[in-house]
């Protein structure tokens, strides 16, 4: 699974989620990527791209989940990344990356590593794997 | 306002015994990808073409599990998937169970903009991607050595496994399949393996 968040300078949020998949998946199985508020969401608070085991993202709504924390807990994007990651996963193992409209970028993940990269317009620049 | 901010991924899950060579890899292509991105947002670009554009540059690498190098079905066949939404307006497209669109993001992304749904998948996905003239490639494109035989080891295996690395069985990691007692919808969540 491959994903991008973006913000732009007028503080516009984006996100796309593409996958093939899981190897020797049934054909016909639908994963958390194409699915709306799960492997991915945006709104005017952020935007949000999961990847990781699917049926659990699907379950826990994931990637809506960090908006909702930010509209209803009033959490910072970092925070309400760590919170979802923290609360909504069960036993699941997953990662997501997310921008919100302050310009800020955030990541989190409960498994071994994920391929990441952010960078944001103030000369901030991170490429990374591991924890 | 804050300025603008971007974030790319390439999966979530490693083997930490990932060769170092294939480390290197994919962080030059998430450094390659960012900095397509980074250029697009100096250039004014706005979000939702930005995330189009680099995810794009993504499935047409093999490196990742999307487009070229997708993971394969039981039967050695790619059916891919994607989505994208817009936070202005929260518009959206989804797309699922292709098997010759070339970059199915572009596909998400038009049936957000030119049709009537927000998902459309299978044969339907495809017939309306030929139509606004998407570029279309034999599912073999997609196929890659590497997968054909992870999809051997998968199937040794008798599980659903991560889409691009064979896990060193007993290795206690989220890559390999850790027989465990916990269930998930009634199946052992070793079936529910890490994309």
């Amino acid at each position: 699974t491959v994903g991008c968040v973006v913000v732009d300078s007028e503080g516009r949020c984006a996100a796309a989620t593409s996958t093939g998949g899981l190897m020797n998946k049934m054909t016909g199985r639908i994963g958390d990527s194409p699915l709306i508020g799960a492997g991915t969401y945006a709104c005017d608070l952020c935007g949000v791209s999961c990847t990781g085991e699917g049926e659990a993202i699907i379950r826990g709504t994931l990637s809506r989940d960090v908006a909702a924390v930010m509209e209803y807990k009033g959490l910072g994007l970092q925070e309400a990344v760590d919170y979802v990651i923290q609360e909504r996963l069960d036993e699941g193992k997953a990662g997501l990356i997310a921008v919100s409209r302050n310009g800020e970028v955030a990541y989190g993940f409960n498994c071994v590593g994920m391929f990441r990269g952010c960078a944001t317009e103030n000369g901030f620049m991170e490429v990374g794997i591991w924890e | 306002m804050g300025g603008w901010a971007i974030a790319v991924h390439g999966g979530a899950g490693v083997d930490p015994n990932l060769p170092h060579e294939r480390q290197e890899e994919a962080k030059q292509l998430l450094t390659r990808c960012l900095n397509l991105g980074i250029s697009a947002l100096r250039s004014s670009l706005s979000a939702i073409d930005v995330v189009e554009l680099v995810v794009r540059e993504l499935e047409s690498d093999p490196l990742f599990n999307s487009g070229r190098g997708s993971a394969l079905t039981g039967k050695g066949t790619v059916e891919m998937e994607a989505s994208i939404m817009d936070g202005s307006g929260r518009r959206c497209g989804a797309v699922s169970g292709l098997t010759m669109v070339k970059n199915p993001v572009s596909l998400a992304r038009l049936v957000m903009d030119k049709s009537p749904h927000s998902y459309l998948a299978f044969s339907g996905a495809e017939e309306f991607g030929r139509q606004q003239g998407l570029e279309m490639v034999d599912n073999s494109y997609f196929i890659t050595e590497d997968n054909v035989e992870m999809l051997k080891l998968a199937k040794e295996a008798n599980t659903i496994m991560y889409d691009y690395r064979i896990p060193t069985v007993g290795l206690d990691t989220c890559s390999a399949v850790v027989e465990s007692p916990l269930q998930m919808n009634g199946l052992p969540i070793s079936v529910y393996a890490p994309e």
